[in-house]
């Protein structure tokens, strides 16, 4: 299956 | 004391119409070095950055750091109520809960101001998530005409993702041999790179067209791409989007 990671898995949460 | 006055309020339009559709409510936050927002989508697979500097602007006044939280629907449709070629001023103080528009029209500027319209906008709370997002190198960088990468995010969705109607490939080739440099597809490769996207998405980033005759799309595997749409002398408006992938 296709999945998408949300953004806070690349980007440190701030 | 926040006073910020935009010649060219298309601008600030332009801005609005690329990323409405992508966003619903977002702070603005104003600084003495210019105009910041960051935010994502409902579903936190795609973000949005700008940044207008504060030497776009014809005068600048951001006594200190301010964050105002607006209905991008709204604010849109108040500065639809701006002519293209309007001057746009925005004004806030720190004890009202309202920020204002004003337009006004330029056309015998010296004397007297043809027309003065001012639109008063209440602001909202909104718990904002900042995201940091690191300088990166990346595996591919393309840069090309803006429209053609609209006109190419257009068809593909048109054909749609299911494979029901058929497939399609589309190839872009470096091309510099062009009169004007803005019409030139220029690819940087250091490595190959092979990412899928949601096209949903990707079109709606195409909504920036208007604010950029190029744009400049980062890829590497690891990372979310970035479109990034330049606006001349004042900053940008940047896409992020993270990819699709096998399990």
């Amino acid at each position: 299956p296709i999945h998408q990671q949300v953004l806070y898995y690349y980007f440190l949460d701030l | 004391m926040l006073e910020l006055r935009l010649v060219q309020g298309s601008i600030l339009k332009k801005v609005l119409e690329s990323i409405k559709d992508l966003v619903n409510d977002a702070n603005f936050d104003f600084s003495s070095s210019g105009l910041t927002l960051q935010s994502m989508d409902s579903s936190h697979i795609a973000l949005v950055a700008l940044l207008l500097k504060s030497e776009g602007f014809e005068h600048y006044r951001c006594d200190r750091n301010t964050s105002m939280g607006m209905n991008l629907g709204n604010m849109s449709k108040m500065l639809k109520c701006a002519g293209n070629d309007d001057i746009l001023t925005i004004k806030g103080d720190d004890v009202s809960d309202t920020v204002t528009f004003m337009f006004t029209s330029d056309l015998v500027r010296e004397i007297f101001f043809y027309k003065i319209a001012d639109f008063e906008m209440k602001l909202m709370d909104i718990d904002n998530e900042h995201l940091g997002i690191p300088e990166a190198e990346y595996h591919a960088i393309v840069k090309m005409p803006s429209a053609e990468f609209a006109r190419i995010c257009k068809v593909l969705a048109s054909i749609g993702d299911t494979g029901d109607i058929g497939t399609a490939n589309i190839v872009l080739r470096q091309n510099t041999t062009v009169d004007k440099p803005e019409d030139a597809t220029v690819i940087e490769m250091n490595e190959p790179v092979s990412m899928t996207f949601a096209l949903r998405y990707m079109n709606t980033f195409t909504k920036a067209t208007p604010l950029s005759n190029t744009v400049t799309i980062s890829l590497s595997p690891d990372l979310p791409v970035v479109v990034k749409y330049k606006i001349a002398e004042m900053g940008y408006v940047r896409f992020y989007l993270t990819p699709k992938m096998e399990e």
